[in-house]
């Protein structure tokens, strides 16, 4: 179990700060492990901790080396992005849009190491600029050979990436659901779906 | 494999009987505010096995079960049926197709089936997991939550990556 | 305190309603004024809930008949909205959409009743389709003689709405803000200012 | 009465002394993701007393102080003014102008002021209920909050009412 931890958090790390190169374009960002800050420590008491209780004696300052550690025994995913020209680490910080495209390449990153059969998306670009709206579609398109994408939006950039359409209308409280086909040269517009594996 | 179809009776706003078919590539679903869309990401999340109302925007399960409209009383239950198509054999199945399907009445009695026969949500949670569908369905990402992945602590996108490792 | 609260309540409670029918067509909504459900009351003994312990020896069945307490007394407000065509009352089931509605019909009902000289609004209408936003913007227009709006979008309807526009842009981490106060018919496309106080 | 004018030094994206004017009426502000729209909407509940860093979305409140960038070293101090026009003397105060402004450095000093004269919290929140502009600061709802009116409890909602009140 904490092989396959260790494979997927490394593949998912590699596409993750690939990924954040093409949704920031001239930014950076990576996945790294943590150990979770702890409550105070209680000095030779018994950690109850749990998993977090590996290394209970070291001092703080030593959470910066926690790439030595046994990755089974760390506590969590650290994400760090840094957009292009600021120098602001803070994810807190980032804007509404920001956080939407760093949470978006997460999500892709951990497709990449190990993909699900289908994705559903409501409304997940809803901050998105449309230079940003545009950059998420190019990899929706890109990875559409491997997995099954069924996204609900009210962009209309969004709809002119479908292969098939769902309108969805209501009456007197009841849903009706029309569906169509759409002509398209298979991904005319956008990303080659074999670029970039 | 990919979603193959969602069924969908007495659900939230689908009083009638709905079938949703679905291919590869990219389904968009377009629609005015409140004319269904969520419903049906709903619909998928509590067929697969959600445990909290909360998720699905109810405050108990029965929640989900169709109210009433004009015209339309309340219905008594609620069922969807989510089939997979596994025709490429990539769920560790023999099944050229995977159907889950849930279902809760105004009792609170119901359950759920896979390939038409009764079982439990552990057997439910087993076959998904066989065809890469974790249980903390990280690959249902519902309409506001997009942002919870930067906000979420370490631990917990460690477990998105465990789920799908 | 108690007097201004009910003026105050009773004042947004008449706008809301009417506001909700300009939201949601056909729909209809009201605020009410309720006591909220405690933890496990303690027969006899005394209810540490401050102003919401008026009333402790009542059963909860009696919950429902808010309407003859002393508002002072009354624990919080209540939002009920009926969208058209639904039965359903349960403000959580609503879509996104029609909860930002619902939120907007209640800031502006509190405006109505007591104004506050300007109101900064980021990206509210994010989750709004096209007709939702117009009618949002209706209601902008309506009351942009008695109170200054400054509303942060990516929507384009939005922007033909402004009297003046900002364009913001970022260059090496660093906003920068350009102004240009936009040439309009006062009030031509909309609603006018002085039709529905 | 209306905002006149929200000077921003050292506060977020904001490195160099900026200066927005506005007028009555509709203003709308536009730009791509992370230019610093939002930041504004910060600078405003920043200076009219916000206490909680979260609120602004950092974790320390020193987090507000614009932390450098390419070419740029982080400053040392952050000051944001905003100035309400009361020429229509419909706040309770013989000003034509009410200017409150904030600042902090990085040793978490800093202060209010009051139409440039030192005071504390307390006489800006008084002035600002003066004012009708409630310590809540329900007339401004920050980017993804709108839904939180729907989502609070009863009690909460109410509190949004007595303040304006
Ligand atoms: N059990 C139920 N019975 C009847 N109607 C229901 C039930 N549950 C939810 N609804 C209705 O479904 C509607 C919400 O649908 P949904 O969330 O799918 O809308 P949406 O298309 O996603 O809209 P938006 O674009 O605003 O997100 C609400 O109006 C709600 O009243
Ligand atoms: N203290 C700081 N120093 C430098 N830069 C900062 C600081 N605080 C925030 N920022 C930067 O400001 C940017 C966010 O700005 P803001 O939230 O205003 O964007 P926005 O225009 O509202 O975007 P969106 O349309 O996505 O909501 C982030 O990239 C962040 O790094
Ligand atoms: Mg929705
Ligand atoms: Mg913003």
């Amino acid at each position: 179990i904490a092989a396959a931890f260790d494979e997927t958090f490394e593949a998912a790390g590699e596409s993750f700060s690939e990924l954040i190169e093409h949704m920031f374009p001239g930014g950076s960002g990576r996945l790294r492990l943590v150990e979770e800050p702890r409550p105070a420590r209680v000095l030779g008491g018994a950690d109850a901790g749990g998993a977090a209780a590996a290394g209970a004696d070291e001092p703080a300052a030593e959470a910066d080396e926690e790439e030595d550690r046994d990755p089974a025994e760390v506590a969590g995913v650290e994400i760090e992005v840094t957009p292009a020209g600021k120098a602001t680490r803070r994810l807190s910080l980032l804007s509404g849009g920001e956080k939407s495209l760093v949470a978006l390449a997460f999500v892709f990153s951990v497709f990449l190491a190990r993909p699900s059969p289908f994705y559903i998306l409501d409304e997940v670009e809803a901050a998105l600029d449309d230079a940003n709206i545009d950059r998420f579609l190019q990899l929706v398109r890109r990875f559409s050979d491997r997995a099954q994408f069924v996204i609900v939006t009210h962009q209309k950039r969004t709809m002119d990436a479908a292969d098939v359409l769902y309108g969805v209308s209501m009456k007197d409280g009841a849903t009706k659901v029309v569906s169509r086909r759409l002509p398209r040269e298979p991904r005319l517009a956008g990303a080659e779906p074999d670029r970039r594996a | 494999m990919h979603l193959k179809s969602i069924t969908l009776k007495g659900f939230k706003s689908f009083p009638e009987r709905t079938e949703l078919e679905f291919s590869p590539g990219v389904s968009v679903i377009v629609g005015p505010n409140g004319c269904g869309k969520s419903n049906i990401t709903d619909a998928v999340l509590w067929a697969l096995g959600e445990q909290s109302p909360l998720a699905v925007r109810g405050q108990s399960m029965q929640d989900v079960i169709f109210a009433g409209g004009r015209d339309r009383g309340a219905r008594n239950a609620a069922e969807v049926e989510v089939v997979i198509d596994n025709s490429d054999g990539a769920a560790g199945s023999e099944f050229s197709e995977i159907s889950v399907s849930r279902r809760l009445d105004r009792n609170g009695e119901g359950g759920y089936r896979l390939n038409g026969a009764r079982c439990r949500l552990a057997d439910v949670t087993e076959a998904l997991s066989d065809a890469s569908l974790g249980r903390e369905m990280h690959s249902v990402i519902g309409q506001g939550k997009v942002e919870e992945i930067v906000l979420s602590k370490p631990r917990e996108r460690r477990l998105l990556i465990e789920e799908a490792a």
